[in-house]
């Protein structure tokens, strides 16, 4: 999956991807204070390519919960589960649908997205990416944006999470890449000096066919150096 | 005699023809019948319809003269009837037959020589219960039939989403499977019965038929959305049946009559039946049992959780109920609309649940207060809409229409128990339809300006099994999309579920799909508004009931309806008026069929004079 982080005070955003096996569980947002997780579940191609470099992989499983209040979502490009305890309600994405509880509001757009919302302050959306039915290669996937997360905690953490905090980084000395369209640069990041490359990537939340190109500073071997420790720090073993 | 012809008469085919559209059934069943005796001969036409079901039409043809049936208000059709029948010379009627069905029958004497054909017509929503639909038909027919055939068409108009109806699943109970053919080309499902002269035949020599049975066909729809709406020629239909959400916990407080009419098998089977229920209540609800005879007696003071022990106590308690006394209805009502109310009051009951009173009598109030319409009163005014009320009169000597009127004011309904051996099954079948409550307060919005004419918009619960449906008419046939929301809470949460109705795109649909009835929606609308104007009329006086009729009854007669209101009259003006055939509603009083006068449903028919020539 490609990580899209924009940094509103520079006007600019970085973006990097993480490459690991279908099936694994990424931590993307985890704030002990709030209560609430998110974790993504990776899916690949229908193919399944063994060779990694060429294989691409999707978020095609996201867990959302809040284990203050046990509450539970877990969202796939097939049905919507909210578990309230150890009692589910199932939505299709054939819904629209807005359930509203204490704390909670989620609003499901029919074949298009839902935006989740925690209370003033924490509004996740997830976009429903559809694939042609037949399409050979690809499957249904999913997107997940961070909108507005201000009452997050200062200790929230996760391949998001960790940049929700204010940071730095200054990006210099822009030449040639072997791309001649993407130059590359070096970045100073979090005491790291990388080599980054310019390039783009879509935000797709206001329109999940076409989207809209973001400008980023692209970091390689899935994040090193940007990301507090090694990727695989991230990897938990269960959706919840 | 040729194969089929009994005392001269050839009953050479008949078929029935049921097409299902959008959950509204149109189905005719026509029978064609000539006379081979020398002398004039009585043919009989029998149908078994449902009782939810209105006659549209029927027509009798002898020798190729139709005499089509006129829908009239019952006063005026009744003046003909009555003329009739002084004369001794008229009619066919409907009465009540069996628990579901109504039994139309039309006799008529045919010359020597002729042929008749009866075609009969009749319409009905199918509603869902426990998750399907069902069309049922009761196949007896007297004799054997050269062409005898039911066919049903299940279909639906696709909408641009493309995940309307199809057929999952049948049940055929006839004859042998060998002798139906389904097939289903989705989103159509079709279903045919032909069987042979041969295959009718009771044993190989046999001239009786051994057809006799129950046609059933149930279907579910494939239900991807909660919601679909349906648009056709500025009528819409909007059915809603959300799947996937938990059952919202709820309090039941079961009144119970225990008065000596209740001795024996009727307690056996109540009790069989609460110990059935019992197992299947859950642990989140409360319950609690109150006992009627001439003194109101509780199980427990106020409602408890079902929690394993309690159920273990209150299967102990039903096994020891003992009948006795006379039947005091109102003091056992209030008491359990007290505790109810109660236990929300003082918090005894989670917050997010709700409460249902449902009440088994078998007979009428007799002691207390035993009015029935201030027992209603009293009920009505002590419930004041916060939960719905079931009535269920077991048995044959009770007054219905008090235990169904005071229900439906109560936003519940009542059932009949059939005095059976499965009563007890009927009891728990009820349980089973309001045992799982997913929505309550379900409130389905239009935008107020571009719809008019609906139907009931407002549910106290949405049932697990069950479908909302809701018609209604555009004020504006050439608009081009609205919105509707159906509103209500959940067990956990308030849900809104959204339609954004496309009307251009659904016209396109409509189109492309050639078997839609034109008028369908339309007439499904109509069927709606009119058993609901019926429903509202009952709990009606004074001005409000003469606009609730006459709302119902132009509706009637404008859709060409037979509802309790209107009668359909089949005449032969040439034989000055002297036949006369009146189909009525029965309405729901197993013993209606001994009351009204059945004695007269003899057509007599002056055979036409007419030369005829035989090659023997």
């Amino acid at each position: 999956p490609h990580f899209i982080i924009q940094v509103p005070e520079k006007d600019d955003a970085i973006c990097f991807n993480i490459d690991e096996d279908p099936g694994t569980v990424l931590r993307l947002i985890q704030d002990p204070v709030t209560g609430l997780t998110v974790n993504g579940q990776i899916i690949g191609d229908k193919a399944g390519s063994p060779d990694s470099k060429a294989r691409k992989t999707y978020f095609g499983k996201l867990g959302i919960a809040n284990t203050h209040v046990s509450s539970r979502i877990e969202v796939t490009p097939e049905k919507i589960t909210l578990w309230n305890g150890d009692t589910p309600s199932t939505f299709s994405w054939l819904d629209t649908v807005t359930l509203t509880q204490d704390g909670l509001s989620v609003k499901i757009n029919k074949k298009k997205n839902m935006v989740i919302s925690f209370g003033d302050g924490v509004t996740f959306v997830v976009i429903l990416h559809e694939v042609w039915k037949k399409q050979p290669a690809h499957h249904d996937f999913l997107g997940f944006y961070v909108v507005e997360g201000h009452r997050m905690s200062a200790q929230t953490h996760g391949l998001l999470g960790q940049f929700f905090h204010p940071f730095d980084y200054e990006v210099f000395d822009i030449h040639p890449g072997s791309d001649p369209t993407k130059p590359d640069a070096t970045m100073l990041v979090k005491n790291h000096r990388l080599t980054v490359t310019r390039g783009s990537q879509k935000d797709y939340r206001k329109d999940a066919s076409i989207g809209r190109k973001v400008s980023c500073w692209f970091v390689h071997n899935n994040g090193q150096g940007l990301i507090d420790g090694d990727h695989r720090d991230y990897i938990v073993p269960a959706l919840f | 005699l040729p194969e089929g012809v009994v005392n001269g008469i050839e009953v050479y085919s008949t078929k029935v023809s049921c097409k299902v559209t959008s959950r509204f059934a149109h189905n005719v069943v026509t029978t064609r019948a000539v006379n081979r005796a020398d002398t004039a001969k009585e043919v009989s036409f029998d149908v078994e319809l449902p009782k939810t079901a209105f006659i549209t039409n029927f027509t009798l043809t002898i020798d190729g003269v139709t005499y089509p049936g006129n829908v009239k208000e019952k006063e005026v059709a009744k003046k003909q009837y009555e003329k009739a029948v002084s004369q001794g010379k008229t009619a066919g009627l409907v009465k009540a037959s069996g628990r579901k069905l109504e039994k139309f029958t039309v006799s008529v004497n045919v010359a020597a020589g002729s042929k008749v054909t009866f075609e009969l017509t009749y319409e009905e929503l199918l509603k869902r219960h426990k998750g399907k639909y069902e069309m049922y038909l009761k196949v007896k027919p007297k004799q054997l039939i050269k062409h005898f055939e039911v066919i049903t068409c299940c279909c639906s108009p696709a909408n641009p989403a493309g995940w309307e109806s199809r057929v999952q699943s049948h049940t055929l109970e006839l004859g042998g499977a060998a002798l139906i053919e389904i097939s289903i080309f989705l989103p159509q499902g079709r279903v045919s019965f032909k069987p042979s002269l041969d295959q009718q035949r009771s044993c190989p020599n046999c001239t009786d038929s051994l057809l006799d049975g129950d046609f059933t066909i149930t279907y579910d729809v494939n239900r991807e959305s909660p919601g679909n709406v349906q648009v056709i020629n500025g009528y819409f239909v909007h059915f809603f049946a959300p799947q996937g959400l938990p059952v919202v916990p709820k309090n039941v407080v079961f009144v119970i009559d225990i008065s000596g009419s209740m001795q024996g098998r009727k307690m056996q089977q109540t009790k069989d039946a609460l110990l059935r229920i019992l197992q299947d209540v859950k642990e989140d609800d409360y319950l609690n049992f109150i006992l009627f005879s001439s003194d109101v007696t509780t199980w427990k003071e106020s409602l408890v959780q079902a929690t394993p022990q309690n159920i273990q106590l209150a299967k102990e308690f039903v096994k020891n109920i003992k009948v006795e006394g006379a039947t005091n209805i109102n003091d056992a009502l209030l008491r359990g609309i007290e505790m109810l109310k109660k236990a929300r009051e003082e918090h005894l009951i989670p917050e997010r649940s709700t409460s249902i009173v449902i009440m088994l009598t078998d007979g009428d109030a007799n002691t207390g207060e035993s009015r029935p319409e201030k027992i209603q009163e009293n009920v009505k005014k002590a419930i004041d809409g916060e939960f719905p009320l079931y009535n269920l009169g077991f048995g044959k000597y009770l007054n219905y229409n008090f235990l169904d009127s005071m229900a439906l004011e109560n936003n519940g309904f009542a059932r009949r128990i059939y005095e059976d051996s499965d009563a007890d099954l009927q009891l728990q079948g009820f349980y089973e339809e309001v045992a799982r409550p997913l929505m309550t307060g379900v409130e389905v919005e239009y935008p107020h300006n571009d719809i008019q004419d609906l139907t009931q918009n407002t549910y106290q619960h949405f049932y697990d099994g069950s479908e909302i449906v809701v018609a209604g008419q555009l004020v504006d046939k050439d608009m081009s999309h609205f919105k509707a929301d159906v509103k209500g809470h959940g067990a956990l949460n308030d849900l809104t579920f959204t339609e954004d109705v496309d009307l251009e795109e659904m016209e396109k649909a409509r189109k492309e799909q050639d078997y839609i009835f034109g008028n369908y929606i339309e007439r499904l609308w109509a069927y709606l508004t009119i058993e609901q104007l019926l429903d509202k009329r009952k709990n009606s006086h004074g001005e409000e009931k003469e606009n609730l009729t006459a709302q119902a009854l132009e509706l009637s007669l404008k859709y060409h309806f037979v509802t309790p209101l209107t009668s359909m009259v089949v005449t032969k003006p040439e034989d000055n008026d002297d036949q006369t055939a009146i189909a009525d509603k029965p309405g729901d009083d197993p013993s209606a069929s001994s009351v009204v006068p059945v004695m007269a449903y003899q057509v007599s028919y002056q055979p036409p004079q007419v030369t005829y020539v035989d090659g023997d």
